[in-house]
């Protein structure tokens, strides 16, 4: 007969390892490295420092190919009580807020440890202080059928100094040779995105790679931010209704929503033959039903954006310039837009010629929430609209040295894999996208004609 | 401070529903069929019964594009006692076995549930019979925030005819109109694929769609198999160690691998320096990966392959000769190849000219495990093989009338989205799908350059 079983996130992730980026070993260094440091810069951003980050990769076994990753930061660290879970259980973890972070789906680290459990099975070293005093010491394996973590010790220090930060020592089976370019690439583009981080690489063959600090002020961080009107589906009203502390429904409308105020509240409620004074709690089904109805037929400001925290068109242009050295740089950043009742902001940039190398022709670098994007080029959205430009006609040919930059933030993205590795082609975005390339193609146009003219000037 | 917390599975697919293929209403529309068709080809074949497939569309609110999706079959049902967690429970199912199914994550149906509960909030309806005598009738919501069913109702009927099956009715918001042509092109690729079924489809505007059945025996099914050597990892093996009931490490190894004999397991016990007597529920950590150790390198057969069901060449071939009516088809059937351990079988056929239409030209038509792939073609393997493919060698010029035909099929797929949209790039399984195309361009050639000479024998 059939056996019906119930299973856990951790033991389907451990059978289908290709939903997380972990194909083979060397796709599987490169992503845990994105992991660490990914979660090593929401913490930098959640502490508002400039960031520190360490991160060293050693090949303790080179039979079978173990490597051990350690990276440490200077951020807000983990409160012990809540490392073990953080460490050992999926789907755990303190970024389900409508914020833009780079880590949304509480399971990055997790993913990492579990591979690392499948092909070296190595305890996890987790060391933080979130108080810059108390430093504990955790050393940890992941129960995967369970989805819990197993501690296998902990210990306290106290600091006579105050450091607070989180180091994380994760053992995984490997592939360096073939994963180095990519993870050179990864550091790289964060360090354009985030110039205001130190990073330091020190590789299995002992090479340091520096990214020094091209900036000395902390950036405005990302905040939360309350739900758009547009951007609420019934289950999520429910999970409103739930937490919400209003106790009439204009008070609930005002307090729990963007972009309402008494005025509108009391439209909103007459269009959906609510009475004002009802306590949220009490809504039936139908009334949610005919609030969201309300909501649909009620024109609204387009989301609030204040609270995302885009690269910056100077950092973009400076970043670009030092990177590529191009002749020329063209930004465009994007008024924010919004999708679904979430704000995001495009970014995109071109560079053109100087030290742009041929092999590079029409690259495109790519950031989601300022996390480079180096996988699935095909299905993201920046290629879609790339691929439907006519650059011809901006006096771009085919095999011009010319790099695409393109940058998408929004406290939520439609990502399409557990790896966050590309972004939908949702009409919206791709539209901002577009608008942003084509603004630039058009200032690398006018300067193109203008080289040229003084080019043919030069000639007689 | 942060707030850390632990959400469920259905609410992380709640908040980011890109993740499993209902970005737009549309697209939901086309995930919901092949969701609930995918399921009753699964329950047929379980059943080993001819399937008889009904599925009708309606639209039952104009305004808010809110659709009844209904789909019976005559499968093997679902006992009662399963039906609210494998309809209202995430990670609930029958499918986690080393078998080759459609479904295999334990999650489908559920999907379909919470985008209608998001956008439309009916109950869902599941009446099933898996005695063939006692009918139970469900009507059911999912709790997203618990991953838990809510039964609203639940009635026993005693049929006094036999009839065995599974009835499903879901409202969800969607978009006939814009799916249309991929649930029909879903529809008719099932239908090559499954000659067996029959399938009728009443779509919104009371159009009936029928695919006949083609032939009248049930296919072999998919069978159960047991783990090769080089497909365990130290998880992996962690699992089968806890649910064997062998007592000593001999018949341990003989009853839970594939091409393990007595004398090859004496082998291995000896390189891993474990003694044979021991229990194998008393390994250390270290004996374990000494043992995979031992798995590494010991060589052993390919994984066994007869559990696997494939199309079958003649069927690819009618089937492709009745949809595309083309002058020439060339079909190859590879013979089983193998990835970590778990074997694969790839089906390709060639169509070319006749009614292929010139916007058809290098169309590709792609399958895994049975199933049609409609999306997320540039990332899929059978994409970049095409690619890389120099056609013109073959005499295939560029907008040649040209369609190509893929299927892989296995008991574990890299799926690289929770929506199964595209196979993984991974090197064994490209290298077959390369060969067996190679293999019918070579016929394909052979054929063209035959009706060349043909053609300027009949000019003189
Ligand atoms: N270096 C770190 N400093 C501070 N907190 C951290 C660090 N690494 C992990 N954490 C904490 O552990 C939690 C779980 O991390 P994990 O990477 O699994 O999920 P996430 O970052 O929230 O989301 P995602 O799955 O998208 O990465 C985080 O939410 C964060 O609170
Ligand atoms: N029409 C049906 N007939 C018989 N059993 C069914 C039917 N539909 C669903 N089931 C049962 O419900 C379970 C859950 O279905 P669901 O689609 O959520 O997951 P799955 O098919 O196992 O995997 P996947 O998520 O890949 O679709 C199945 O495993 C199966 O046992
Ligand atoms: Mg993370
Ligand atoms: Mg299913």
């Amino acid at each position: 007969g059939k056996k019906y079983k119930r299973i856990t996130i951790s033991k389907l992730i451990q059978e289908y390892i290709s939903l997380t980026g972990f194909e083979n070993p060397s796709k599987a260094l490169y992503t845990s490295v994105k992991e660490l440091v990914d979660n090593s810069l929401d913490a930098c951003e959640e502490a508002r420092v400039l960031p520190e980050i360490f991160i060293r990769i050693l090949e303790v076994d080179p039979d079978k190919r173990i490597f051990n990753i350690l990276v440490w930061d200077n951020g807000s660290g983990v409160p012990a009580f809540n490392v073990p879970f953080a460490f050992g259980s999926m789907l755990y973890g303190s970024k389900y807020t409508t914020k833009q972070t780079r880590g949304v789906f509480g399971i990055g680290i997790k993913n990492v440890i579990l591979y690392g459990q499948m092909t070296a099975h190595y305890p996890t070293t987790v060391i933080s202080s979130s108080d810059g005093r108390n430093i504990y010491y955790f050393e940890l394996l992941m129960e995967v059928s369970e989805n819990k973590p197993h501690i296998i010790s902990c210990k306290r220090y106290v600091a006579n100094f105050a450091w607070r930060g989180t180091l994380v020592s994760v053992f995984i089976k490997g592939n360096y040779r073939n994963a180095r370019h990519r993870i050179l690439e990864y550091l790289k583009n964060t360090a354009i995105a985030n110039p205001h981080a130190h990073i330091v690489f020190i590789d299995p063959h002992g090479v340091v790679y520096e990214f020094k600090r091209g900036i000395s002020e902390v950036p405005e961080p990302p905040k939360e931010t309350v739900y758009h009107p547009h951007g609420v589906d019934l289950e999520q009203l429910k999970e409103i209704i739930l937490h919400s502390r209003s106790k009439d429904m204009i008070s609930f409308l005002m307090d729990n929503f963007q972009r309402i105020g008494r005025k509108r509240a009391i439209e909103i409620l007459r269009k959906a033959g609510i009475p004002e004074s009802l306590n949220p709690k009490k809504l039936t089904i139908s009334q949610r039903k005919a609030l969201l109805d309300a909501f649909r037929h009620v024109r609204f400001e387009r989301p609030q954006s204040g609270h995302l925290s885009p690269i910056g068109d100077h950092i973009l242009y400076e970043g670009i310039r030092k990177e590529l050295l191009p002749e020329f740089i063209a930004v465009s950043a994007r008024k924010p837009s919004s999708y679904r009742g979430h704000a995001f902001i495009v970014e995109c940039a071109l560079a053109y010629g100087g030290e742009i190398k041929p092999k590079d022709s029409f690259k495109i670098i790519r950031y989601a929430n300022k996390v480079p994007l180096l996988h699935s080029l095909s299905e993201d959205v920046s290629k879609k609209v790339v691929d439907e430009i006519k650059w011809s006609r901006y006096g771009v040919p085919m095999q011009a040295p010319i790099v695409i930059v393109t940058h998408v933030c929004s406290d939520k993205l439609p990502y399409r894999t557990l790896c966050k590795e590309y972004i939908a082609d949702i009409p919206e975005i791709h539209q901002e996208i577009k608008l942003a390339l084509l603004e630039c193609a058009r200032k690398l146009k006018l300067y193109l004609s203008k080289k040229k003219r003084r080019a043919s000037f030069l000639k007689r």
